[in-house]
């Protein structure tokens, strides 16, 4: 098993979503989170005046899911999260040790 | 003004009019930039940067540091070159390629000067800052190739990378020099025999940050206009990477024309801070290069 | 020592709080998330009409331990944060590399 | 690769990141957290009345860094993150597998 982090833009959270549920993925959890990177902030309007705000909103996609199935998960956010602008975001892959599904108890692949 | 100066002036000069002429529509496409600007033929400042108009970015700026790195004491020094790029990460700039800041981190942390092969290092930001030490070895074309090349591998290790930093840094050489746009063509035409990659001729049409994509989207523009606006609007209506592309079509084709053919709106558009160390730096250089032949 | 993510309840956090106190854990970082599962969302009323959200408010509980009390950790999250009924959550186990105690500076076990 | 998070007081966000800029490090994602530690909670007024809030506001930096710059971000955090008293937060590192980044499939530390 493995747990992949998807940063992306938030208005791309309904298509990554609803492509993963074709490759199988329904287990999904969502971070709103805020992003420093090439991409500058912007510039807000707060009360009638304009202020810079250095970061900017993204979304992060937290995916547990068993070995066979990353490369397919990759390439189905990378797919459908690009725009081709700057900001698009990252994966992130990490390796997990254990799974346990809180409602029966079961664990490893059988959890997620 | 004109011989060697006007043409060294035009190429330093074009290179940052070429940048804050096409920065403001980086990364948009062709037909964006024909919806929000029709065609685009001045300096409109904006951007996914907000740019003020005349603003120009990491291409000037890592050229105008390779610049004072180049006028300090001691000459071309690679440590200096670095050092010189890693004080200008630090200044926060408005923008820096991530490959060139992958390098000149690598630099910061372990004080390597080249950076090791890599498959992702076809990117334009090693060709797009050549220029300072074009000028500063002008009548040594080997010195110019391997010190062009060595400043490019602080960042960039790729023979791609290396292919047109060699070409771009022995054209814009020739051109200050005087040759003619013709003459300089074989160059060209010598590294498309080289790696077919670069065939420009049919132009493919892509102006992205592939070095291959740039340096197709120069060349097309270079040669298939005759003066300096002709060339700089062509290509920043192109988008992707418009303002190295544009940067570098407007070092080519300011050796290629002079100062004099600048637009005077643009210069006058310009940073002027900027413009005055771009002027400095000039004079030194040429002495440098004009003391080694 | 591995770092223990649970995603579980809202309404069940101070509970699993005081179940993990009671077993000497008292460091943990909280985040309120989203969660997409085969628990499917609900409708609420929002100004008089319906709509359909397709998530879940979670809250994921982040809690670094040291290697002996992983199954503690994860028995006491367990027993406390299930109802039996789908959506109580899930219980991720990861490896870590190192810790860092920002105030004085010490590391690995004597940091957490 | 390694993942570098950094739970700090929410006032040190921006020095912290400025620093971080100072070693060539641009790319972060923060979250907004709550914390429960050793620094206790405090007490709120609210509508006139005193009740206790067991919670601490933290902020969470997720840093992904090449292998070469975990100890000088380390350092770097800790020495602008530190106030000296409870709960100037922690330091975790993470094993990575894999980095991707979405705008153009670039790999590994070409990612990030
Ligand atoms: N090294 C990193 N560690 C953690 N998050 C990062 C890192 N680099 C970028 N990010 C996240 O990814 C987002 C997009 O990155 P950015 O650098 O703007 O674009 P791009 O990857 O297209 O060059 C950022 O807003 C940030 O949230
Ligand atoms: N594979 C997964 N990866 C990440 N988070 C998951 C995964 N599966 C479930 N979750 C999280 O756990 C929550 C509960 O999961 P759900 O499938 O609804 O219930 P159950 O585990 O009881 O079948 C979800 O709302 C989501 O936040
Ligand atoms: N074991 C832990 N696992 C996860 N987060 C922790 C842990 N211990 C502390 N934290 C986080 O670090 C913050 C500061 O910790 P605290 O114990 O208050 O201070 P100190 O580290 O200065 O003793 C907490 O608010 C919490 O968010
Ligand atoms: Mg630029
Ligand atoms: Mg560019």
């Amino acid at each position: 098993m493995k747990k992949i982090e998807a940063i992306i833009k938030p208005f791309k959270l309904d298509e990554v979503k609803d492509a993963l549920s074709e490759v199988g993925i329904q287990g999904i959890t969502v971070v709103e989170v805020k992003g420093f990177g090439r991409q500058k902030g912007h510039t807000e309007l707060y009360r009638g005046a304009e202020y810079v705000v250095d970061f900017l909103p993204k979304v992060k996609l937290e995916i547990v899911v068993p070995d066979n199935l990353v490369s397919q998960v990759i390439d189905t956010i990378e797919r459908t999260a690009r725009t081709g602008r700057i900001g698009d975001g990252k994966i992130f892959v990490y390796p997990m040790d254990e799974v346990v599904r809180i409602r029966t108890g079961e664990r490893g692949e059988a959890a997620i | 003004m004109s011989g060697v100066r006007g043409r060294a002036l035009g190429a330093y000069l074009g290179l940052a009019v070429g940048d804050a002429l096409g920065a403001p529509v980086e990364f948009m496409t062709q037909a964006e930039i024909r919806e929000r600007h029709g065609l685009l033929r001045e300096m409109v400042g904006g951007g996914w940067l907000r740019l003020r108009p005349g603003q120009v970015t990491d291409d000037t700026e890592m050229s105008l540091a390779l610049g004072r790195a180049l006028l300090a004491p001691g000459g071309f020094e690679l440590r200096a070159v670095a050092e010189a790029f890693a004080a200008w990460i630090r200044s926060r700039p408005i923008d820096v390629g991530n490959t060139c800041r992958q390098g000149i981190r690598r630099f910061m942390m372990d004080g390597t000067i080249k950076a090791p092969p890599r498959e992702w290092h076809a990117g334009n930001g090693a060709a797009m800052r050549i220029l300072p030490v074009v000028l500063a070895s002008l009548h040594d074309p080997e010195a110019c190739r391997t010190r062009s090349l060595a400043q490019a591998r602080i960042t960039h290790n790729h023979p791609l990378s290396d292919a047109a930093v060699e070409t771009l840094a022995e054209m814009t050489r020739r051109l200050v020099l005087g040759e003619s746009k013709p003459a300089v063509r074989g160059l060209v035409d010598e590294l498309v025999r080289r790696s077919p990659l670069f065939r420009f001729d049919p132009y493919p049409g892509r102006a992205s940050g592939y070095i291959v994509d740039t340096l197709q989207t120069v060349a097309h523009f270079f040669f298939g206009s005759e003066d300096f606006e002709t060339c700089l609007v062509g290509v920043v209506n192109r988008g992707g990477d418009a303002d190295t592309t544009g940067a570098l079509a407007g070092m080519l084709a300011g050796a290629a024309c002079g100062v004099d053919a600048i637009p005077r709106t643009w210069r006058r558009t310009l940073d002027p801070k900027v413009a005055r160390e771009i002027e400095t730096q000039v004079e030194v250089l040429l002495a440098l290069g004009a003391s080694v032949s």
